[in-house]
């Protein structure tokens, strides 16, 4: 099953079209390892870009380095996806007892 | 289905026996009707209320065509439960299902939905093997015939935003067209996605207004407007190309150009902490603020025919 460890969304708020254009570069046919949630789309849209652990290095520093802001959305998505699962087996044995 | 959790996410086989038990507990008013089979071979099963009447005017609702969003094979769920058990009770929904039937679509891509749980919590696309390309899988809402090709989807495999070779590619989706037409009657089609919090119409692949614009943004409107009254949510609405970009092949510009008026596509509530990853405790309150809205759409279906 695959993992998400360290794994982080990123909501990013672009300024300008600029940006937006800028975020484009960043999807998954010249970065196939980052996924974006919700795509760069018109002013006022924020995007959500899924990055894995051993590339958010990299993909802060061309969000800081072009001034795009953005904040954690996602501090570790194993951690979500942990407790999802966790909840999904407290329900089954709740119903089962 | 008095023991079923409305309330927590489901594997595909417990969201297919649940069907059976609505089926059961109710079995004057809810079948399943398979409509075709899925690339793995999954069977595609559509819950249809009727109350009788043959070819009666109808209203298609799909969940979970991009399988991680797993907020809306939910909502499908808790949406059939209140329908089924609303008939007789609930004067807005006994009015509709005594003159119109209504189809609801669960489980859209039950490949990706049984490979969220398996493999990839994060997988969006169909499972079918793409010739010359490593990469899986088609985004079955950039696979329509409907402006197929253009702005906003991929020609590329590995895309999240795959087209496919050619519309309708995909046998989920060519199972929803073969349906919807060789039904003929069908007056709405609403398809659930999540996360943007937005109730979209056509044209998702080109700017121009749609012929009906001003009547869908009108319902658009007292939709959302609706649904903020349960938890004060706000959604934005709109038409998709306009709201958030030009996206070519989608679901409901598909049924637009097919003659469907009622045509939208919801997404769910975003609440800013966790996209796909909605936790179940949100399930019900996220149905329960969608319904007022799912009315309104389908209540103003039922007093404008066409």
């Amino acid at each position: 099953k695959k993992t998400f460890v360290g794994d982080q969304v990123l909501h990013i708020t672009p300024r300008d079209e600029e940006q937006i254009t800028l975020l484009r570069l960043l999807d998954d046919q010249t970065h196939p390892e980052v996924n974006y949630w919700r795509h760069p789309s018109i002013l006022g849209h924020p995007a959500d870009l899924l990055v894995p652990s051993s590339r958010l290095q990299e993909i802060k520093g061309f969000l800081d380095s072009h001034n795009i802001s953005y904040s954690t959305m996602i501090e570790d998505v194993q951690k979500l996806l942990d407790e999802e699962m966790k909840t999904m087996i407290k329900s089954r044995r709740t119903r089962s007892s | 289905t008095s023991t079923f959790d409305f309330g927590s996410y489901h594997t595909l086989d417990e969201i297919y026996d649940w069907m059976n038990t609505l089926v059961h507990d109710h079995p004057t008013l809810v079948s399943k009707v398979q409509i075709g089979q899925s690339y793995e071979s999954r069977p595609l099963y559509v819950l249809k209320f009727s109350t009788g009447g043959s070819n009666r005017s109808a209203i298609w609702l799909d969940t979970g065509i991009h399988s991680r969003e797993w907020i809306t094979q939910a909502v499908g769920v808790w949406t059939a439960n209140k329908i089924a058990t609303g008939y007789g009770q609930d004067p807005s929904i006994t009015a509709i299902l005594d003159s119109m039937d209504v189809f609801i679509e669960i489980i859209a891509n039950p490949d990706g939905f049984a490979f969220t749980h398996s493999t990839d919590r994060m997988w969006r696309k169909t499972r079918s093997i793409n010739a010359g390309s490593h990469c899986i899988g088609v985004d079955p809402n950039r696979n329509w015939d409907a402006g197929f090709g253009g702005s906003g989807s991929s020609s590329n495999p590995c895309s999240e935003l795959y087209r496919g070779p050619y519309a309708h590619s995909e046998g989920e989706v060519q199972a929803i067209v073969d349906f919807i037409c060789g039904h003929g009657n069908v007056k709405a089609v609403i398809s659930i996605h999540s996360y943007s919090q937005m109730l979209l119409f056509p044209y998702g692949y080109k700017t121009a207004p749609a012929p009906n614009h001003q009547e869908l943004n009108e319902l658009a409107k007292k939709a959302v407007s609706d649904l903020a009254t349960i938890f004060g949510t706000k959604y934005t609405y709109g038409s998709i190309a306009e709201t958030i970009y030009v996206a070519a092949g989608t679901t409901v510009d598909w049924a637009y150009k097919n003659g469907v008026k009622y045509s939208f596509t919801f997404e769910l509530r975003d609440t800013g902490h966790y996209g796909f990853l909605l936790p179940s405790n949100q399930i019900i309150p996220t149905a329960t603020e969608t319904w007022p809205a799912l009315l309104d759409i389908m209540i103003h279906v039922l007093e404008h025919p066409y």
